[in-house]
């Protein structure tokens, strides 16, 4: 969690 | 990637395929809810921001282009189309929807994982995504006989959502650490809303008769 956590769903 | 993801996202592409085909097949929007799809719209939107700054994958990408193009698509066809506009049904679809994205934006500020734009921007993606459906629902109670196509449309969003549910029971039993309480529990609640329309469109389709929602 938190900053620059990778996004991959959309 | 996991079938229960790729199936996921599939079927929303497939929803969102068998709504555009009901419009330009029917050149009619009787039954879809503009507000809905306007809220599906601003969903990807704020979601899909990080398409300016991060390159996930092929896939990731062209599945954003193609929720956004396809959401617009959808929008113009409503609103300008000299035929479709026509059918329009605007003093039906009167959902407040301000009452739905004043306090999603006012959760996304307070409830979020970093308080930086893009993070309360995407935030609130998630937590509109859980309502923006209810406009549609309401519309489809008021207007007595659903078309089919209407109908496996809203069904087939419910369905990729609850596919999503079962990506992330599997990412949590094979992924340690994987943690996405925001997306879990607005999920759920996205999901939760569908259970009564998916009851009465499977009650429709053993009956074998045409799906209408009890107002």
């Amino acid at each position: 969690a938190g900053r620059g956590r990778v996004k991959d769903e959309l | 990637m996991n079938i229960f993801r790729f199936a996921g996202d599939m079927t929303h592409l497939l929803s969102i395929i068998v709504l555009l085909l009901k419009i330009n097949a029917t050149k009619s929007c009787a039954g879809v809810s503009l507000k809905t799809q306007e809220l599906y719209l601003l969903v990807f939107v704020t979601r899909y921001l990080d398409l300016l700054y991060s390159y996930i994958s092929l896939y990731n990408t062209f599945m954003k282009l193609f929720f956004i193009c396809s959401s617009g698509c959808v929008i113009w066809y409503i609103r300008e189309h000299k035929t479709v506009s026509q059918t329009y049904d605007s003093a039906q679809d009167t959902f407040r929807v301000l009452f739905l994205a004043c306090p999603c934006m006012i959760l996304a500020l307070t409830v979020n994982h970093d308080f930086t734009v893009t993070e309360v921007l995407w935030t609130f993606s998630i937590y509109l995504e859980a309502v923006a459906i209810l406009p549609q629902l309401v519309l489809l109670q008021r207007t007595k006989n659903v078309d089919t196509l209407t109908g496996n449309y809203v069904f087939l969003l419910g369905g990729y959502r609850a596919l999503y549910l079962l990506n992330w029971i599997y990412r949590i039993l094979t992924e340690p650490g994987y943690r996405q309480w925001i997306v879990w529990i607005s999920g759920t609640i996205q999901t939760a809303i569908y259970c009564d329309f998916f009851y009465y469109y499977i009650k429709s389709w053993r009956n074998n008769e045409r799906l209408s929602l009890p107002s």
